[in-house]
């Protein structure tokens, strides 16, 4: 009877069976998420708790596939995790909490997170008890499959941690909800170094950049040192950068020469200049008086939009537009298209490999300062163009050739999507 | 409510009767390891009892359900179940993975680590029989527990070529910072 009544309760739960793949995990990645009207903390407000969970949850869907949505109408069987405090016997369960101290929540798999209202639970950053944030993050982490992990560091250690100042979800525990889940894939509108220059005190320019993944109307900052995105992101493209179109670009291109230092976003048949001094676009061009945004067709002749993406070539001074499967090779101090073009990619980037090579459609074409390379980005794939130091090595590869294809989440790790009710946070 | 006078309710005063019960001795450790998965289940065929079901190998889930002053606990009859050995191997599993001196000793060090907050999920649990039956008890996990052993090597990350430097990050403009 037990057993039938459990089914019934938990019978709707998408889930792949034990012992088919040795653990349990949701079988879907848009998970709805509600705290229950009877299981509210005494503590702490009911917008605290929901903004708590709403974090915890996002904590997750940052590093995973999986993405959340807080549900306050459907009917609760149509709610896959309901959260609630309790103390003592609560909510149905048949796990009694013991009172202050000692245990602090318990979690069912796929299932619901019940959490001890005798415990003191503090909001962020604010006074010494135990931090609901944590001990969500914890739980959830049980909800969605992961066990207790005796590992110095890890969010799923079974007993309390004091906070540091921050925690945050390590690169084991990742790969710990990765196994579980998959990696995070996808395409990307565009990618880039952002260069910033700055003067010491001794009057030196110092280059810096940072590293940009746009997708569509989101964008990740990469933390190349730390293998991971900033934490916190993704975030609206019209929250960082403002004035260009909030869904998303196709390109952006940095001329940068001795006498020129210009930063395009293109978006359609259309473009405009970017004014880094003062985070936002140019509604005229400082230079040339053009207003801005601008015909693609105008600025280019001879190119016209939409493009798939583009970037600028340093070594030559040259503008790679790319549509479709033709390359445009634009040369910014003639302003005009080079003799010949456009031609076909797999004619000027060959493949290295016999058809190992994304022939056309490109998503974004980035030159990496870290790597002092280009990599052309295709869905979740890349290939990388061969450098000098390649060509030192096999003086047979052919100028611009690209290596074979690798994946793009195989190189930039944790690039993860969250729902788009999980962006105002 | 539980009292408090400040405004951040930093100072709320948790009632005493709503006390945890403490880990003080060698019979509520035992029901600590219990509890948690250490001291593997026995079967109970000869030993149930009508007040608390704890539990059988088919219709209930492997890990323990101790109802708080419940009469009947794991130890309740005269002479403890758990032979001598079982005990220390439990406690000194515990003591193994809690990063303690393994003494399989019931020392305070092992006393102050059993009464520190934890979550309630089990430690150690056998995954099939708990999850097959849509478990009422807390989540799941075969034996193996991930421990330091599985980390694996970090990524060696080169260093930085060319005039510029990778900038730690510097929100730019309005990003939203957590």
């Amino acid at each position: 009877k037990k057993r039938d009544l459990a089914a019934l309760v938990h019978g709707r739960r998408h889930r792949r069976d034990v012992m088919e793949m040795g653990h349990v995990a949701f079988s879907k990645t848009v998970l709805k998420w509600r705290l229950i009207g009877e299981g509210y903390s005494s503590q702490l407000s009911v917008d605290d708790q929901r903004y708590i969970f709403r974090l915890a949850f996002r904590m997750w869907s940052e590093v995973s596939p999986l993405e959340f949505l807080e549900d306050q109408s459907s009917p609760l069987e149509d709610i896959d995790i309901r959260l609630g405090f309790g103390t003592g016997r609560h909510l149905g369960c048949t796990q009694r909490f013991d009172g202050a101290g000692r245990e602090f929540a318990h979690a069912w798999f796929l299932g619901d997170i019940h959490f001890d209202d005798d415990e003191h639970f503090t909001a962020p950053n604010t006074g010494n008890g135990i931090s609901l944030l944590k001990v969500a993050v914890h739980e959830i982490g049980h909800v969605l499959g992961l066990p207790h992990i005796y590992r110095t560091g890890s969010i799923m250690q079974p007993s309390y941690l004091p906070q540091e100042a921050t925690f945050e979800l390590d690169w084991m525990d990742r790969r710990a909800i990765q196994h579980l889940y998959g990696g995070c894939k996808g395409h990307f509108s565009t990618v880039f170094d952002w260069i910033r220059k700055e003067r010491t005190q001794y009057g030196e320019v110092v280059v810096r950049f940072n590293t940009y993944f746009m997708r569509d109307s989101w964008y990740w900052l990469y933390e190349n040192r730390n293998n991971r995105t900033r934490y916190g992101d993704p975030v609206a493209v019209q929250v960082g950068w403002h004035g260009i179109p909030s869904g998303g670009v196709d390109a952006h291109v940095h001329v940068w020469t001795r006498n020129t230092d210009a930063v395009y976003f293109f978006k359609g048949t259309q473009y405009w200049r970017y004014d880094g001094e003062n985070d936002q676009v140019f509604t005229m061009d400082p230079d040339t008086g053009h207003r801005y945004p601008r015909l693609i067709s105008e600025g280019f002749s001879g190119v016209s939009g939409p493009i798939d993406t583009a970037f600028f070539d340093r070594r030559d001074s040259h503008i790679y537009f790319f549509r479709g499967t033709d390359v445009y090779k634009f040369d910014i101090r003639a302003n005009r298209l080079a003799a010949g073009f456009p031609k076909k990619i797999t004619e000027i980037f060959p493949a290295v490999i016999p058809g190992n090579h994304p022939k056309g459609n490109l998503d974004a074409a980035y030159f990496s300062y870290l790597h002092n390379s280009i990599f052309l980005l295709k869905g979740t794939s890349y290939w990388r163009v061969a450098g000098m130091r390649d060509r030192l090595r096999r003086l047979s590869l052919p100028y611009n050739a690209l290596m074979p294809q690798r994946e793009v989440d195989q190189q930039w790790f944790d690039i993860c999507n969250v729902h788009a009710s999980a962006l105002r946070i | 409510e539980n009292i408090f006078h400040n405004r951040d309710h930093s100072d709320v005063e948790m009632p005493s009767t709503h006390q945890a019960e403490r880990i003080t001795d060698k019979e509520t450790a035992e029901q600590f390891l219990s509890k948690y998965g250490f001291l593997k289940p026995v079967n109970w065929e000869e030993v149930q009892s009508e007040e608390t079901n704890l539990w059988s190998s088919d219709d209930f889930p492997v890990t323990s359900v101790l109802q708080e002053g419940s009469s009947t606990s794991r130890s309740g009859r005269s002479d403890s179940l758990f032979e001598p050995p079982e005990f220390i191997v439990a406690l000194k599993e515990f003591q193994r993975v809690s990063g303690l001196p393994v003494t399989g000793v019931f020392d305070d060090a092992t006393k102050t680590a059993m009464n520190k907050p934890r979550c309630g999920v089990p430690d150690k649990m056998d995954l099939n029989s708990t999850a097959d039956h849509n478990s009422t008890s807390p989540a799941l996990w075969n034996d193996t527990t991930i421990t330091n052993e599985t980390e694996s090597e970090m990524f060696d990350f080169g260093v930085l070529n060319g005039t510029a430097q990778d900038n730690q990050h510097e929100p730019e403009g309005l990003g939203p910072i957590r």
